[in-house]
């Protein structure tokens, strides 16, 4: 590109090198990339703690943010997640693009006290999200 | 949303339906945008129970009733015992119990439990309704739990005779003169710091329970002898005072899909799921209390 420059200098200058980085990585890397973020919340503020009694706070977690164009074994999708993506870029953009949703979890033991009195400690499963992908 | 020829199964919802007007009721947090609220709230069984509870501070019309103090800081010791601070269960493999329930007894004034009350109930009788638990949570073990009134002065070494027997109640809800099961047994303890004793009554109650019985009434004789067995022992008033009436409590394998099950989660971890074999297993103590026997019989 220097050498193009020099023979034709009206040309609009050429980006600079360092810039190709960030040109490519607005294709591979969406800026707010799909990814767990935290959330907790204590049982109190929902006015439950009365027959909670454990755990006193819970982090369920939540999965945010722009599934990559071509997202491969990054996110651990199926080929499907792409096909999907160039039916809604080529064919038909209602089909939704690919959306970050929780792929694992984890269970939640919680210690409530029954309706007549009586208590119970019982571990559900999925309560707590613990990674993400795109699908 | 518009299901476009998707079949939604009754069976993955049927526990999560909530009528409309639930709906509205619910905490605005737990509000779901309209399109998802035809016909059933997409909540996990927990926040679908806790948000009916949430606005039903009566079940039924009847006051919600508190638990016992001496139970609940019990069950907050098995909670420890059980889970992380953050609510994690603990990877403890011994343990295969995912539910465990505390009944205190009923008494006169407290659940007058209609088909119950009309038997005729002596005074040291225990009365526990089970309504509570599900079919499909399985029984794994049963205990009595006797919990101390440590204010009464009691010497360090007590042995007790307990025997209990359950009544039947015929169909008239009378209770048979002729006791179907009773239990006698030895118990020997150190009284010092120990506010607990755990009386294992599984086998004593497992038919009961296994027949769905909702309501289990039971005639408690514990006669205590204070001091070393071997020497001079005697019969003190005090420790029978001391005596609270025991809870109940039940350790369950809850079979249903939102129940979080540890075999499960070995075969997401890539290992073969342990599924107990149809052979006869042996007896193996869901609390991972290091059941009696030696390492030979625990083998085998």
């Amino acid at each position: 590109s220097r050498q193009r420059r020099a023979e034709n200098p009206k040309e609009a200058p050429a980006t600079p090198p360092y810039n190709l980085s960030e040109y490519f990585k607005q294709f591979l890397f969406p800026q707010n990339e799909c990814e767990l973020h935290n959330f907790r919340l204590s049982f109190s503020q929902l006015k439950w703690d009365k027959w909670i009694i454990a755990p006193h706070r819970y982090s369920p977690q939540y999965c945010k943010g722009d599934c990559p164009r071509v997202v491969g074994h990054r996110y651990g999708s199926p080929v499907h997640t792409m096909v999907q993506n160039i039916i809604y870029e080529k064919l038909d953009s209602s089909v939704p693009k690919p959306s970050c949703v929780p792929a694992a979890y984890s269970p939640l033991s919680v210690l409530t006290i029954e309706p007549d009195g009586s208590i119970v400690y019982k571990e559900y499963e999925d309560m707590i999200a613990t990674k993400c992908t795109c699908r | 949303p518009r299901s476009r020829g998707r079949v939604v199964s009754d069976k993955t919802f049927g526990f999560l339906v909530a009528p409309e007007d639930n709906a509205s009721e619910l905490n605005p947090l737990l509000r779901l945008p309209k399109g998802m609220r035809r016909g059933y709230a997409l909540l996990p069984p927990l926040l679908k129970v806790l948000s009916d509870r949430g606005h039903q501070n009566w079940e039924n019309g009847a006051p919600r009733l508190q638990p016992d103090s001496r139970a609940l800081r019990y069950m907050k010791r098995l909670y420890k015992m059980s889970a992380t601070k953050e609510g994690i269960p603990k990877a403890n493999k011994s343990h295969l119990y995912n539910t465990v329930r505390l009944f205190t007894p009923c008494s006169e004034g407290k659940h007058r439990h209609r088909d119950l009350m009309k038997g005729d109930v002596h005074p040291g009788d225990l009365l526990f309704n089970l309504d509570r638990v599900t079919a499909l949570e399985h029984l794994l073990k049963s205990v009595l739990l006797y919990s101390f009134d440590t204010s009464v002065p009691v010497s360090s070494s007590v042995t007790c005779v307990c025997r209990l027997a359950a009544k039947e109640h015929d169909s008239s809800s009378q209770v048979c003169p002729s006791v179907s099961h009773s239990l006698a047994f030895n118990l020997h303890f150190e009284v010092r710091k120990r506010k607990w004793v755990e009386i294992d009554v599984t086998s004593f109650l497992q038919p009961l329970i296994a027949t769905n019985r909702r309501n289990i009434h039971m005639a408690v004789n514990i006669t205590c002898l204070v001091g070393d067995p071997q020497h001079s022992t005697k019969l003190e008033n005090p420790f029978n005072m001391a005596l609270v009436p025991p809870s109940l409590l039940l350790y369950l394998n809850d079979t249903s899909e939102q129940a979080y099950h540890r075999w499960n989660s070995l075969r997401h971890r890539g290992k073969s799921p342990v599924r107990p074999r149809q052979r006869n297993i042996p007896h193996v103590d869901p609390t991972g209390d290091g059941g009696r026997g030696n390492s030979q019989g625990k083998r085998a």
